[in-house]
């Protein structure tokens, strides 16, 4: 079994630590040494790639998931074409893939396509940004989007629900399309169909990463974030949606993000290709 | 007695929140309905500048505290020209000063030049981003500079040291001069200059903002923010700074702001103004 994710945002929304969090164990570095000088990022967008794969351990299954990080998106004072560089890589692995199609038995392909694209919205509390919506639209038709809102524990429960309803609003207003877990009413029993419904009620999920352990006011070891007024849980479905996200991810909707990805996304980009 | 501030940040960085803290009234409005629509943020660097003034007592004095908001600034996808309406702004103010010196009686102007300028630094936990960089330089020489770390909640204890140390190493390193308390070795008590030197050793101050009265777990009701995990009260000192804020602008050096900025700030633009 195997997974591709690619994570994009902003520097410091904490994306390599999610990584960290997803993978449960340090993959990334937490570059908290400070980033390129200021100058280098100055004029030009300086959006690198980066990959890094790993296998877990799920439900007693091996998967190899691979991560490719974006570093420098969003991070320069002009950033008109940031999303250059990413849309390039999502498409450079899609005729990668249409290449060997035409030449190798189909059965031996690895497939190296983005099967989800996790994009980390600023907490700021209020709605999507420019740069977020320009982003959005020039990738919802390559690649299933699934946005999340970083660092969540900087908002109170109730700008949590405040800001979701309006990043919803963005979304359908701007006619950008995300990723929605299919609700199979046929095929899934009662409680699988409650737990999707509940899945996709958090959407965008708010997220937050630690691989640190830490310890709870009534002494259970966590991980988490300690604060001088209290400890924030990242397994704790009360203080964030990791578990919800890793469920999407990994447990529930692993098949179905590979599926659209091969019979909707790159088939779509085929025949646009094919036909130019 | 009166002082003008000025506060700067990209949106959702907590910038009226801590407006309406400081005047402890809402006095901005904290726009969580969503902002412009992105399409007009878009290309057009779209910064505006709105000012509030409120009365608030201090120490049984009544001080009318002017604050000048920048709205917009970082806001778009080309950030390229976003200081130019803040230092136009500082700038207009001195100039309008300078013609009122030249007519009227000095001793009936009324100060309306920009006497401190609050930056709000994202707390990403890494370093100064370019845009930060950019505008530090383009203001420090015509304005008092207090850069402050925005919603510090977001940062443990841990985070918020190493992140206070990059900061410092970045605003040397490019030459930036921020405003320091003055130490009068020779004047002030042993008191007064230990709150100094403690004010001084927090700098850039790690705030959090709220005007929402909250319950403690142990029953008080303070100033905060409630999160599932905790509170975090914003007139603590062991939770934030925005206590060490607040006395430096308005208990302890608001009359070293006006100085510095009546007698070196805007003397200098004046000699230089002159000699164009
Ligand atoms: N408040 C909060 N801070 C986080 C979270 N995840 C990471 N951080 C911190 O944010 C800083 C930047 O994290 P990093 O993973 O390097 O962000 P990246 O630049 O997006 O890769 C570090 O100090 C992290 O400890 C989170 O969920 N909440
Ligand atoms: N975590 C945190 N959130 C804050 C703080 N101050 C304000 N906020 C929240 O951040 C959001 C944006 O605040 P606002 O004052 O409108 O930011 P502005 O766009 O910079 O003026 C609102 O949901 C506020 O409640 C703070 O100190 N810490």
């Amino acid at each position: 079994f195997n997974l591709n994710l690619m994570v994009v945002g902003q520097s410091g929304l904490g994306k390599s630590t999610l990584i960290n969090t997803l993978f449960n164990k340090e993959l990334y570095p937490i570059e908290n040494d400070g980033l390129e000088t200021a100058e280098q990022l100055e004029e030009v967008s300086e959006v690198t790639i980066e990959t890094a794969s790993s296998d877990i351990v799920e439900n007693g299954v091996k998967l190899h998931l691979t991560v490719v990080d974006t570093p420098g998106f969003g991070d320069c004072i002009n950033n008109i074409d940031a999303w250059k560089p990413i849309v390039e890589e999502i498409e450079n692995r899609f005729n990668i893939f249409l290449e060997a199609e035409t030449r190798i038995n189909r059965t031996t392909i690895v497939d190296n396509r983005i099967h989800a694209l996790l994009y980390f919205i600023e907490p700021t509390g209020h709605s999507l940004t420019a740069l977020d919506i320009q982003f959005l639209k020039r990738v919802h038709e390559k690649v299933n989007l699934i946005p999340v809102i970083a660092k969540s524990d900087t908002l109170t429960e109730e700008e949590i629900y405040g800001f979701k309803q309006r990043i919803l609003e963005d979304i359908r207003n701007q006619h950008i399309k995300i990723f929605e877990p299919p609700q199979y009413e046929d095929l899934d029993d009662e409680e699988s169909l409650q737990i999707t419904k509940e899945m996709i009620s958090k959407i965008p999920f708010a997220i937050v990463g630690s691989t640190q352990k830490v310890q709870t006011a009534d002494g259970r070891t966590v991980r988490g974030r300690s604060y001088p007024w209290g400890v924030i849980e990242v397994d704790n479905d009360d203080h964030c949606d990791f578990i919800k996200l890793r469920q999407l991810l990994i447990r529930d909707f692993m098949e179905d993000l590979k599926e659209h990805t091969a019979k909707v996304l790159y088939e779509n980009y085929r025949t646009e290709k094919l036909l130019k």
